[in-house]
């Protein structure tokens, strides 16, 4: 069963004035992070039963906690995936997406079947050198998405072969071969 | 050869050639250009001197110059430029360093910085702060958010209440910056929104600062009893990386772009990841 009251006991022990300005002393701020992150823990699990309540499919929701620093467990072994963006504001919001992968060249789709521009770029040296041996990505799968007003929104990746890589590229000389006409 | 500029289609951000620092920003849509440079900064931290034996801590700013060091004078850089984002990455050291980045379609310019672990093996305490030096006319003010609501004005060396005898150059003009800061002439305004609460200040006309890392040897006596020295998973010292949001437009304008955005940085999308394929589920 999910639990916000962990988190929200932990969240009212950080309103002590040391834990908002950092004046406490180390193992203090070790044990609010502890709370903190149990609170986390606990949450993911109700937002989990949240969303199969809503889409109406029980998944294996899994929250990524490094990908600031191009961490996922998923994205990175995973030929294909799927990415929920929850929208907690009362408007539709934009986003680019950023995902740690290690392929060379991804399909994604937004929710509506359509595909979606997207681009991968090598994971900075930054990164690799403060990841130190957390996760291996050699990329990062780039994509604009939206999401609709305190609503959600899922994208599908998927991973692209060699040979779709290929008949892709040969589509594109087609194209540039011939000439075009603007309507 | 270092990356000159990059440019979307609101912005065009350029870097010097030589140094390879954020030379200048312009706004496309509304035709201004304004030279900012930005460069990451260091002050060393006071153990308390002749004047106070102060020394900086956990509850207390007090560098023992009012002038930072410079982290590096020039960085090594390279681009990443596709359809999709721009982005110069800048080495400032080995504990230091930034990507300055434009999505297509975006109005700001997101500076991602990476800090630490600061090294501390030369006994010297640091506060690190990354900061705008711009030709603005500014004449001793800034603005702060209270808390992302109100806007403050802050006045360098003033207080409204009283006359003030300043002692502290720097630290006496820091204040709290929970979501945004900015300077501004009677026309333009730049605008710098964080994704976490810091220090900032502007210490000088046309310029604007933030504190983004800090690590300490010795205790202010104020009552916690050890040093700022946190000491990470790899006791080396914490390593961190945040985004700075800049927005350059008009000064009527500016209020309309930083207040959306920092409620969609404040309340950003949440991500969850599914592997998929997983059953159709409905409640009892």
């Amino acid at each position: 069963e999910g639990d916000s009251a962990v988190l929200r006991r932990a969240m009212a022990v950080a309103q002590h004035h040391d834990a908002v300005s950092g004046t406490e002393k180390q193992h203090v701020a070790n044990d609010y992070a502890k709370r903190l992150a149990a609170g986390w823990d606990a949450c993911q699990v109700l937002v989990s039963n949240a969303l199969a309540s809503i889409s109406g499919n029980k998944e294996n929701f899994i929250y990524c906690n490094y990908l600031n620093i191009s961490v996922c467990p998923l994205t990175e072994s995973a030929g294909t995936f799927m990415v929920t963006l929850y929208n907690p504001l009362g408007r539709r919001v934009s986003w680019n997406v950023r995902l740690p992968v290690k392929g060379a060249s991804y399909s994604v789709t937004d929710p509506n079947g359509q595909m979606v521009p997207n681009e991968v770029v090598p994971v900075s040296n930054f990164t690799r050198a403060v990841r130190r041996g957390r996760g291996d990505a050699t990329h990062e799968l780039i994509f604009p998405a939206s999401a609709p007003p305190l609503g959600y929104s899922t994208y599908t990746i998927s991973k692209m072969a060699n040979r779709d890589l290929r008949s892709r590229l040969a589509k594109r000389i087609r194209e540039q071969a011939q000439p075009r006409v603007d309507t | 050869w270092s990356p000159r500029e990059i440019q979307n289609e609101h912005l065009r951000v350029l870097f010097d050639p030589v140094t390879g620092l954020l030379m200048k920003i312009q706004n496309l849509d509304k035709s201004i250009s304004l030279p900012v440079s930005q460069s990451f900064f260091w002050y060393s931290a006071s153990i308390g001197d002749d004047d106070s034996a102060q020394a900086s801590g956990a509850y207390i700013f007090r560098p023992n110059h009012s002038e930072p060091l410079p982290v590096a004078r020039g960085v090594r850089t390279y681009l990443v430029k596709n359809k999709l984002v721009q982005e110069v990455y800048q080495n400032f050291s080995s504990w230091c360093s930034q990507v300055v980045r434009l999505y297509a379609g975006q109005a700001y310019v997101e500076l991602e910085w990476t800090v630490g672990p600061i090294p501390v093996d030369d006994g010297l305490g640091k506060e690190i702060i990354s900061r705008f030096e711009t030709s603005l006319q500014t004449d001793g003010r800034f603005y702060t958010d209270s808390n992302g609501r109100e806007i403050l004005e802050r006045r360098r060396d003033y207080r409204a209440t009283w006359n003030l005898s300043q002692t502290e150059a720097v630290a006496g003009n820091y204040y709290p910056v929970n979501s945004r800061i900015y300077i501004k002439n009677k026309k333009f305004q730049l605008t710098v929104l964080t994704d976490r609460s810091q220090g900032g200040s502007s210490v000088a006309d046309g310029s604007m600062e933030l504190m983004v890392h800090r690590r300490l040897l010795y205790d202010d006596n104020r009552g916690v009893g050890e040093p700022l020295l946190e000491p990470g998973v790899y006791h080396d010292g914490l390593v961190v990386r945040g985004r700075h949001l800049v927005f350059l437009d008009t000064v009527e304008s500016s209020a309309d772009r930083h207040r959306l955005q920092a409620q969609q940085e404040f309340m950003a999308p949440q991500l969850v990841l599914a592997p998929g394929g997983g059953p159709s589920f409905h409640r009892g």
